[in-house]
């Protein structure tokens, strides 16, 4: 069903996002 | 009445990398259906629905307020269902059956573990509940 979700790993945060976090 | 959905702003371009999923572009606006603490969002935008990656998304109404659960530092036991090997720096490697901490969960799906002295990102996807600590 379309509302199961994908069973890979969602991709990490983009590279900005993941400045601003830290 | 209606049912009032959050909506989120798209900050960066995600293509899509199978077919329930869908493509996003920086600045689109969209409403996310479901919440799922692996990572991937339900959301609909304009006419498409399917998943996206919680980390390419911001709330639209208060950016800066965090929406993130604090982190625990004592942490909570998980036991791997899946091997992961690390492909950034901060990420940590597991194989199947291993016992670990979860000291924080993170909307995007990559939760913050600690194994002994090591501490590393992990898809929490690849984590179940494993009791509690004495």
């Amino acid at each position: 069903s379309i509302k199961k979700p994908p069973q890979n790993p969602p991709p990490r945060p983009p590279p900005e996002m993941r400045k601003k976090r830290v | 009445g209606p049912i009032i959905l959050d909506s989120y702003r798209v900050i960066a371009d995600f293509t899509k990398t199978s077919k329930h999923e869908i493509n996003l572009h920086t600045g689109d606006l969209v409403e996310i259906v479901e919440k799922n603490q692996n990572g991937w969002w339900f959301c609909q935008c304009e006419f498409k629905r399917g998943w996206v990656p919680a980390s390419y998304l911001e709330p639209l109404d208060n950016p800066e307020e965090a929406e993130e659960a604090e982190p625990n530092y004592e942490g909570e036991l998980y036991m791997t269902t899946d091997v992961y090997k690390a492909e950034q720096e901060d990420e940590i490697s597991l194989e199947v059956g291993e016992t670990i901490e979860v000291i924080h969960k993170l909307l995007d799906g990559w939760w913050v573990v600690r194994k002994g002295e090591e501490t590393g990102h992990f898809p929490s996807m690849f984590l179940q509940r494993a009791g509690n600590k004495e």
